[in-house]
C-alpha cells in the first residue's frame, strides 16, 4: 500500500 | 504604496475561484515586478504558487516589496460582488491594515468598493527546487478534469505512467482495474493536441481528490501541463495568457 506524502519533504525551507 | 489594475476582472475572480478550496489563508508577495503567491493546503500534501507579472496590468505600482495576508475564504466572499466584465483595481498603502479592492464597470457606471481586512499570517515560505523534468504532458484542461472527474469515481488513487508513446492514467479498486491511455495527437485542433515530452519513463501515483482541486483552474487556460519526475512532486500547471502562471505541485504516494 503506497502512502500520501508530505510536501515539505520535497522543499526545503531556505 | 501598491496599485494594480486588471482590465479583464474575471481573470482574477477565476484565480480565487481556483485556489480558495486548497489554501485558507495566504500571504501575498507584493513587488516591483509582480505579485506571487505560495501556500500549501491544510494537509501539507499540495502546493500552490501563483506568479503575475506586473506587464499583464494595465496599470501596476508598487514601491516597495510588501508582504499582504489575506483570508482566501474572504477574498473570495469579496471577489463575489465583481462581474465578470468588471475591471479590478488592488490598492494598499505602506503598513496597511485592509486591501482595497475597487470594481468598475464602465459601461454601466456601477462601482464597487471593498476594503478587505488583512491578517498577520507567520507561513513557512519554501524553496522550490528548479527540477528537470524528464515528462511533461500536455492535454486539453477540459479533458483531463473530465478523465480526473471520471476515474475518482472509480478510485482515490491514480497511477500515471508516461513514456514514448503514451501516457496512462490506471485505476484499481474494489469496481475493478482499467486505464486511459493517451497517444500524442497532433490534431489541427490545436486545443485538442495532447503532446509528450518524455525523456525518461516516469511512474507514480497520487491522490485523485487533489487533482480535481486543481482543475478548478481549467477555466484558466484550455491546457494542462503535467510537470512528472520519478520521485518528486506532480506539477499541474495553468498558463494565464500575457499575466502569468498558476502552479499546483502535489506529493505523491509512496510505499512506506
Amino acid at each position: 500500500l503506497k502512502l500520501q506524502a508530505d510536501i515539505r519533504k520535497f522543499f526545503f525551507k531556505p | 504604496m501598491f496599485e494594480a489594475k486588471l482590465t479583464e476582472g474575471l481573470i482574477l475572480k477565476k484565480i480565487v475561484e481556483s485556489i480558495k478550496d486548497i489554501v485558507t489563508d495566504v500571504n501575498i508577495d507584493i513587488s516591483p515586478s509582480g505579485i506571487s503567491l505560495q501556500a500549501m493546503d491544510s494537509s501539507h500534501v499540495a502546493l500552490v504558487s501563483l506568479n503575475l507579472s506586473m506587464d499583464g496590468f494595465e496599470h501596476y505600482r508598487a514601491d516597495t516589496n510588501m508582504v499582504l495576508g489575506v483570508s482566501i475564504a474572504n477574498l473570495a466572499k469579496v471577489m463575489k460582488l465583481a462581474d465578470n466584465n468588471d475591471q479590478i483595481t488592488l490598492q494598499a498603502d505602506q503598513e496597511a491594515t485592509h486591501l482595497k479592492i475597487i470594481f468598475e464597470n464602465p459601461k454601466t457606471e456601477r462601482t464597487t468598493e471593498f476594503n478587505l481586512n488583512l491578517i498577520t499570517i507567520d507561513s513557512e515560505h519554501l524553496a522550490i527546487p528548479e527540477t528537470e523534468y524528464s515528462s511533461v504532458v500536455t492535454i486539453n484542461s477540459g479533458e483531463f478534469s473530465k478523465i480526473c472527474k471520471e476515474l475518482f469515481s472509480l478510485s482515490e488513487t491514480v497511477q500515471i505512467t508516461t513514456n514514448t508513446d503514451y501516457v496512462q492514467f490506471s485505476v484499481e479498486g474494489e469496481v475493478g482495474s482499467g486505464q486511459v491511455r493517451l497517444g500524442h495527437n497532433d490534431s489541427e485542433k490545436k486545443e485538442d493536441q495532447t503532446i509528450l515530452e518524455v525523456s525518461e519513463s516516469v511512474q507514480q501515483q497520487f491522490a485523485i481528490r487533489y487533482l480535481n482541486m486543481f482543475n478548478k483552474a481549467s477555466t484558466l487556460s484550455s491546457f494542462t501541463r503535467l510537470c512528472l519526475h520519478q520521485e518528486q512532486p506532480l506539477v499541474v500547471e495553468f498558463k494565464i495568457d500575457n499575466l502569468g502562471v498558476l502552479k499546483y505541485f502535489l506529493a505523491p504516494k509512496i510505499s512506506d
